[in-house]
């Protein structure tokens, strides 16, 4: 609960309320600044360019993916937002200075599993969970 | 580069340096939970039944949803798997897979037949390294494969027993004492893959390595002469690499995994 009060001071200090007022419409969204909002970039690590297909076995590589981009207000431009995003964005609208802005990370990971063989020549599959990207958002 | 192949602004496009891209290989082990990279000896063990068997596992995995490519194997199976059937996975695998972290496969290590005692000349001797499983990782099934090919010489209804045993303690003047672990009637024309359950010799194996004295084999024929495995159609090392034995391990993590600050 921030108060009567507080909000008034706010508005005094101007910087902040006005951005509030004033914020990217979704229309911006669509737009220029689209590209820079929080999403998943594909990133495939892949291990025969490391030149390891004399122990991994498969897969190849994988699509590890990662998130990048700004989580900006109105927060419902961005996919897959938390709950807990807009509360940060808006406290960030309010202090700015002190409260970052919801971070462009995971959302949903998934697991993939590798073939590989050991130094005794036996041979490994084993699963690594949350190794790849699937959805990023603001968090 | 992001997904529509354009260069993303925020990188500087340069390739890396040999240090960088040790580290960068460094890391991408630290992520495979790998102290360093394996080096094994692969003269013959690629195409050997152990590692076949398991990318049957890899791809069962890979088909039911999992991120990973099927396609995925390196090339160099490629000929094998088009070769070689029926698949050697079979349902129980499958369930096994669903509730394991880890899947291993171990090669029989013995490379020369030991003289053995005249009453135990025909037994064969299998030893597999259980020493390198991560800590943290509980045996929740494991099988000996052994593969048997048809006896084309024997009669139609010709019957084999196929004794399997744990070798419980080794003494220097005599016998190694043995424990069974189980017998089976095997038909002279049947062809395939046996499996054996070791799960409880090999949870044992695990927590004591002292113990691992490995496995061994008899055969009688059905009026109890002892034979050689090989007469009952039971491959062995001079078979074909794809029917060599071997061992599967399913494991299940334990306790939780904390990567160590580096």
């Amino acid at each position: 609960s921030t108060g009567g009060k507080r909000r008034q001071q706010n508005r005094n200090r101007s910087t902040p309320t006005q951005e509030v007022s004033r914020g990217p419409s979704q229309a911006d969204y669509n737009g220029s600044d689209q590209k820079a909002a929080c999403r998943k970039h594909e990133l495939y690590v892949s291990f025969r360019e490391l030149g390891w297909q004399d122990w991994i076995i498969a897969p190849e590589g994988y699509a590890a993916n990662y998130c990048d981009g700004e989580c900006s207000f109105p927060l419902n431009a961005h996919m897959n937002a938390t709950n807990h995003a807009i509360v940060q964005t808006l406290v960030h609208l309010m202090n700015p200075e002190n409260v970052p802005k919801p971070c462009c990370a995971p959302t949903k990971l998934h697991a993939i599993s590798v073939l590989y063989f050991d130094d005794n020549s036996n041979v490994i599959l084993k699963k690594y969970k949350n190794m790849v990207v699937r959805a990023c958002g603001c968090h | 580069l992001d997904g529509s192949g354009q260069v993303h602004q925020g990188f500087i496009q340069r390739r890396l340096r040999t240090h960088e891209r040790r580290e960068m290989q460094k890391e991408i082990l630290s992520i495979l939970g790998l102290p360093h990279r394996p080096r094994p000896h692969l003269s013959h063990a690629k195409y050997n039944s152990a590692p076949l068997f398991m990318l049957d596992l890899y791809n069962t995995i890979s088909s039911g949803g999992d991120t990973s490519r099927a396609d995925g194997a390196s090339q160099l199976y490629e000929p094998m798997r088009t070769t070689r059937s029926p698949p050697l996975a079979t349902f129980q695998e499958a369930a096994f897979l669903n509730d394991a972290d880890m899947v291993m496969s171990f090669v029989n290590l013995v490379e020369h037949d030991r003289e053995l005692s005249l009453q135990r000349r025909h037994h064969k001797e299998y030893k597999f390294n259980l020493s390198q499983i991560p800590e943290g990782e509980a045996v929740t099934a494991a099988e000996f494969r052994l593969y048997k090919e048809c006896v084309s010489r024997a009669f139609c209804n010709d019957t084999f027993l196929l004794k399997v045993y744990q070798v419980v303690k080794e003494h220097p003047d005599r016998e190694a004492d043995l424990f069974l672990l189980e017998s089976r009637r095997l038909w002279a024309l049947e062809e395939g893959w046996l499996e054996f359950d070791i799960t409880a010799t090999s949870n044992l194996w695990v927590m004591s390595p002292l113990h691992n004295l490995g496995l061994q084999i008899s055969v009688e024929t059905s009026s109890g002469k002892s034979i050689s495995p090989k007469d009952a159609g039971l491959v062995g090392r001079d078979g074909a690499l794809e029917k060599q034995p071997f061992m599967v391990a399913f494991f299940k993590v334990s306790e939780l995994h904390f990567r160590s600050a580096r």
